[in-house]
């Protein structure tokens, strides 16, 4: 099972919008899909037209010890399924504050999850505090979605260094596999410096002793398309929603590309 | 002195651009502005040319009792002023959590604060955390930038209840002043469906009794302007890189709006 954290700290770059159509993108190529949502705003939870109102089983009764992950799990459509977050996760945050070994609550309860998924997606919220921690804790991969816009690449180092500091003293196998770039601009000259920077600076990297040296820079590049933000308000990931949309194509191309290692033409 | 605190836990809407380009707006109306920068990922403090490398007198000193806001303060340009953020600011959500009164310890380093200005607007971060609860306990107005897509409604109700709550136990002076559409698509029928959306939720809440059912919809709207999203790269607001662009009249339009009341057509 491959174990994917989406992760950036910046808030709007797309973490959502990359675990919902990804996840769903990977189901249709026949992948088992399990999506975790670690965020208590719940926006991948709300996305998939679930309503987090206090009484849903989530991922929080799963922190507390109280559930099961396999309790609290949802099928969503064929080969996905989603463990939800609730707003009662926001409490967590305080409540493990405490708590011996509260990085790695998630990890002991994926290893006791008995369900054989292929791929298991966890969407973080804009922040590197404890719910984080627990899906870098629980990762083998960290995928990066980023806005080609000036201040991406000040928080990729802050971020990368975190990854690093967590592989070093919480969980050796985690690596940062890709970045992603999303909401990409193709007609604007910033968004194609950004990304020539960016692939500067992981060229720099590959020379350097640094736990991101692996770290490849997907040639996918989701861009702009209305339809991404309207399917949301129909509980819908793209794929049932506008098809042949580019948003669609383009999340198609990301699950190819992260499926087989590479995309056809 | 107007003290404006620039508040919404969705990530990406507009915040930092708004605090910085909006507070730049006032004081090119010869107003006297202090721009607070409460997170700890800085981006306000980067937008302005300054580098957050842990080695700046910061709002951390300030929270920690160790300098006044006065010791930490810069001037950007005219009527212009700074307090920047730092990246040690992350360890004060934990450092505080213990600390009595934690959440008013802004309040107070502002009532100290002899210096006369005529605006103290303050960023967040994208959370509701013991940083953004300083900011709305020092705060007698929220000024809400959205972003019109579909899940800016959802996080609203819970952002005006937490504001509303702040009000009730820690700052009964604070109200919601309004909310500013951000990253405005006039082109696509989403934002104009979310606009609408926005203005019937307010219109209900005039007659209910709760604290915001004097929110106003600001008239001005913030365009998508790629000139707004250029200019942190050269540490300037839109005013200096780009002030004939749309960004520029759009942000002159908010000021004038918060200052005056109105917009001259
Ligand atoms: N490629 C795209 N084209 C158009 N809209 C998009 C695209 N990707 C995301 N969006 C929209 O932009 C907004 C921000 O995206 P999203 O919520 O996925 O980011 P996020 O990183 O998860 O944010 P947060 O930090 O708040 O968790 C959402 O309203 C989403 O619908
Ligand atoms: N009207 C606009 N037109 C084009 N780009 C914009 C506009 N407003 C903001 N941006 C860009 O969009 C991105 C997100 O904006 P910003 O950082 O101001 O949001 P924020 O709410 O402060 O985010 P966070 O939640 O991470 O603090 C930034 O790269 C910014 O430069
Ligand atoms: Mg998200
Ligand atoms: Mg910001």
């Amino acid at each position: 099972m491959r174990r994917i954290a989406i992760i950036n700290q910046k808030g709007g770059v797309g973490k959502t919008t990359t675990t919902v159509n990804l996840g769903a993108a990977l189901a249709r190529r026949g992948r088992r899909v399990c999506l975790i949502d670690l965020d208590p705003q719940a926006h991948a939870t709300t996305h998939l037209g679930l309503e987090p109102d206090g009484q849903l089983p989530s991922l929080y009764h799963v922190l507390l010890g109280q559930k099961s992950l396999a309790a609290v799990r949802r099928p969503v459509s064929d080969n996905l399924w989603l463990v939800p977050a609730d707003i009662d996760l926001a409490a967590a945050e305080v409540e493990l504050a405490g708590v011996v070994g509260r990085e790695v609550i998630l990890r002991e309860a994926v290893q006791q999850d008995a369900t054989p998924f292929d791929y298991l997606i966890m969407d973080c919220g804009p922040s590197l505090g404890v719910l984080t921690l627990n899906a870098l804790a629980s990762a083998d991969e960290v995928l990066i979605p980023l806005q080609p816009h000036f201040l991406a690449l000040h928080g990729l180092s802050k971020l990368l260094e975190t990854t690093a500091l967590v592989a070093r003293r919480i969980h050796p196998p985690l690596r940062v596999s890709g970045i992603v770039v999303c909401l990409y601009d193709a007609t604007t000259r910033l968004a194609q410096e950004v990304v020539a920077d960016l692939q500067a600076f992981l060229e720099r990297s590959r020379h350097q002793a640094v736990p991101w040296n692996q770290a490849r820079l997907f040639a996918t590049r989701i861009r702009r398309n209305v339809k991404l933000a309207e399917c949301p308000s129909f509980g819908q990931t793209i794929f049932s929603y506008a098809p042949r949309s580019p948003g669609a194509a383009d999340y198609a191309a990301l699950a190819e590309e992260i499926d087989t290692g590479s995309v056809s033409p």
